[in-house]
């Protein structure tokens, strides 16, 4: 039981997937623009996604002002 | 500035590693600049410890996450000499931090400045050209479906949540783009890569960027 709803889970989360890359393709309208699919992410929940994968924080610098004279 | 500019040409960017399942996103994009500017210095490439950073950048939280500066500031301040990866290997997980003697060999970072680029991506295309390989954070929410091409949509800028670095950039084109390396494997992307639009700081790519000096 324990295998099958583990198997259940991730086939939901990977079916969502599905309708996510249906929504992200209709933006790509030429040869160049980014392609969105099925990857080693697929069957992650977006929130498993965000908490393994995106751990980053950023301090904001200061605006970049171009170079002094001395440099 | 040249239209195109890449320093994987240069060989002085090492190749695409594979975090797993450890958030140490920032910890590889850190160490990548290391040793690009370590090469771009004359310098052999070599694969520096990324497992070092993780454990021993007490300011920041290890596979469960940290930033790029807190890392930077870390390293300038203490001076520990980051050390091969061969003697210091990644284990994916957080561990005690390992000591080495200040005569063992090793890179010390002299100093590193960051930055924000937003609406002035054509001056970031020129550092990166002067300072090397720049550590970035980026929104990466979508990046969760990408399989390649240049990313110019659901892409928000100020929320960013993931450490890359920018090797390169391409101009030559339709629409130029950025040259990015990720720490998700080469099966992701474009062998391990995603191309970003250049303009409108696309993931916040301009928002925090950071180059290091040694």
């Amino acid at each position: 039981k324990l295998h099958s709803d583990y198997y259940h889970r991730r086939r939901s989360y990977f079916e969502n997937s599905i309708k996510r890359h249906a929504y992200l393709n209709s933006f790509s309208t030429d040869k160049d623009s980014a392609k969105y699919g099925i990857n080693q992410f697929s069957d992650l929940s977006i929130n498993e996604f965000r908490e393994l994968y995106l751990t980053a924080t950023a301090e904001t610098g200061p605006p970049y002002s171009g170079l002094k004279t001395e440099e | 500035l040249p239209a195109k500019f890449d320093w994987r040409d240069k060989a002085a960017v090492g190749s695409v590693q594979n975090q797993q399942a450890c958030g140490g996103c920032w910890a590889f994009s850190v160490v990548g600049a290391i040793e690009s500017v370590y090469a771009k210095a004359g310098q052999p490439l070599k694969q520096l410890s990324v497992q070092q950073v993780i454990d021993c950048s007490y300011k920041n939280q290890g596979c469960n996450g940290g930033s790029i500066t807190r890392a930077l500031s870390w390293l300038k301040q203490t001076r520990v000499k980051l050390v091969k990866q061969s003697e210091y290997p990644y284990k994916a997980k957080t561990g005690i931090c390992h000591l080495f003697s200040q005569s063992h060999d090793g890179v010390l970072v002299k100093d590193f400045a960051a930055h924000d680029f937003s609406g002035r991506e054509e001056a970031m295309m020129g550092r990166l050209v002067e300072w090397g390989p720049l550590a970035v954070t980026v929104d990466a929410v979508s990046w969760q479906d990408y399989l390649g091409g240049i990313m110019q949509h659901h892409c928000s800028c100020h929320h960013a949540n993931h450490a890359v670095l920018v090797t390169g950039y391409d101009t030559t084109g339709d629409v130029p783009y950025w040259i990015v390396q990720n720490s998700w494997g080469t099966s992701w992307g474009n062998e391990g890569y995603v191309y970003i639009k250049i303009g409108g700081n696309v993931c916040g790519i301009a928002d925090s960027v950071t180059a290091v000096f040694l």
